[in-house]
């Protein structure tokens, strides 16, 4: 998924 | 969560670890690029500012805690308690060089024109560069003490799992970040050069790694 704003990594 | 991430987490945390001991013990920052530091900490203030919007889990809040206190207190060490060790003259790359492209491509090129949004692409172009002071200090002064080549293994090596647990997270999950892995890629390669000294000069035992 390109482009997500939920960034779940450190 | 996969292994490689879980790993790369863990190698940055012993990164971090490993300078700040290595500064509090010897008391002295000789041979670290105090600009890179400065990078770094503002790479995870950038990015991290997601702690006051949300909330992933308790080991990925607690991470950003630990990372951002580390940084700070390094940054701290540097220019305050051990300022006195601090080799200014060494530590020359102009990072004005590495902020104003980074800052200008993180308007260009993002995923969403929001202040957060443009903040954390800022802090994923920044960080792929933001060793590169501390690389042009090593070649400046033609060497590195062995406990800061461990640093510099254990960072390199935590982006460099992070490329595969994007492979993995790619094959088992379809997730896709080009932004950070193009940036990932890119700071991987940057590592390349003091990898093969790494490996031919610090772990045949040689202690100092100088560079030819």
């Amino acid at each position: 998924m390109i482009g997500q704003t939920s960034h779940d990594e450190l | 969560m996969n292994i490689f991430r879980l790993l790369g987490d863990m190698c940055h945390l012993v990164a971090i670890i490993i300078l700040f001991l290595k500064i509090w013990r010897s008391k002295s920052c000789a041979g670290i690029s105090g600009k890179s530091q400065v990078l770094f900490a503002l790479v995870f203030t950038t990015r991290y500012l997601d702690l006051f919007t949300s909330f992933i889990s308790v080991y990925n809040t607690v991470m950003k805690v630990v990372f951002l206190v580390l940084a700070y207190a390094t940054v701290y060490l540097i220019y305050l308690r051990f300022r006195s060790t601090y080799n200014s003259e060494s530590d020359s790359f102009r990072v004005e060089f590495l902020l104003v492209p980074v800052a200008g491509l993180s308007f260009l090129e993002n995923y969403a024109f929001a202040p957060l949004e443009i903040l954390w692409t800022f802090s994923i172009y920044l960080e792929s560069v933001a060793i590169l002071p501390q690389l042009f200090m090593i070649t400046k002064t033609g060497e590195a003490e062995s406990i800061t080549t461990h640093y510099l293994f254990f960072l390199g090596l935590y982006r460099a799992l992070y490329l595969a647990n994007w492979v993995w997270r790619y094959h088992t999950e379809g997730f896709f970040d080009q932004i950070a892995v193009v940036s990932g890629v890119v700071q991987t390669i940057f590592y390349c050069d003091f990898f093969y000294l790494y490996f031919t000069k610090v772990l045949r035992g040689s202690g100092k790694m100088t560079l030819p």
